[in-house]
């Protein structure tokens, strides 16, 4: 299978990058 | 000699209304952000403040969390760099992740965010160090060869220059071509913020215009 993500791709996927749970309650 | 002013956080909503001039906010959502911060910045201590730990509580519902980005979003915000978050300081970097916020400061915002060595350039080595916490925070699994292939694609579509450095300039065009890159440095839930905290009307210090 080639690969065809690109790194930073990947990276925005991380956890701590999604600041929208800082709104659920 | 020293300015000791400089590194002291102020507590408190200070004035909306200067905030609202210098952030994308209006007034109202200035205060019913600081609605939020308070909720975030009691849950450990009372102080009025964000702490890491606080921090790390509200983006994950745990503080055992170990994060390098959510360290990273954490130090960017902390713009004194005293550990400590003030609504002020909290206000005006989330003022980026507004949907109306300058396409330009979240270009910026999102390079400083992967420039882990503040360098002015993101180099190969950084990519990876992000791309394995990604890994490992996500519990996902690749080998090694499968990491340095994924790197090495980005690298021969960032790198214009092939100098190994991808650059604040690289870094736009990258962006530009991929808008789904600036996806995280826009959150939807900031229009909708005088909604979800409505008793900011209750401590507003404005009168409704």
């Amino acid at each position: 299978k080639p690969v065809t993500m690109n790194a930073f791709e990947l990276i925005s996927t991380s956890q701590g990058l999604n600041l929208s749970s800082l709104f659920e309650k | 000699c020293c300015d000791f002013d400089l590194y002291k956080e102020s507590r408190g909503l200070g004035d909306p209304e200067i905030l609202a001039r210098e952030t994308v906010f209006s007034v109202s959502e200035v205060e019913a952000l600081y609605e939020l911060f308070k909720k975030i910045s009691s849950a450990v201590i009372d102080d009025g403040l964000i702490n890491k730990e606080e921090f790390q509580l509200a983006l994950f519902k745990t503080n055992k969390k170990e994060s390098l980005f959510a360290d990273r979003v954490f130090d960017l915000f902390d713009t004194k760099h005293n550990g400590i978050l003030g609504f002020e300081e909290f206000a005006r970097a989330l003022s980026v992740f507004h949907p109306n916020a300058p396409v330009d400061d979240k270009i910026e915002f999102s390079f400083q965010l992967y420039d882990l060595k503040h360098q002015g350039f993101i180099e190969r080595q950084e990519v990876k160090q992000m791309v394995v916490a990604t890994l490992a925070e996500s519990g996902m699994n690749l080998s090694d060869d499968v990491i340095e292939s994924i790197i090495d694609k980005t690298f021969e579509e960032a790198d214009t220059k092939h100098d190994g450095k991808i650059d604040k300039e690289k870094w736009r065009i990258l962006v530009l071509r991929h808008p789904s890159l600036l996806k995280n440095v826009t959150l939807q839930y900031l229009k909708d913020i005088t909604t979800t905290f409505p008793s900011f009307v209750f401590h507003s210090q404005v009168a409704d215009t």
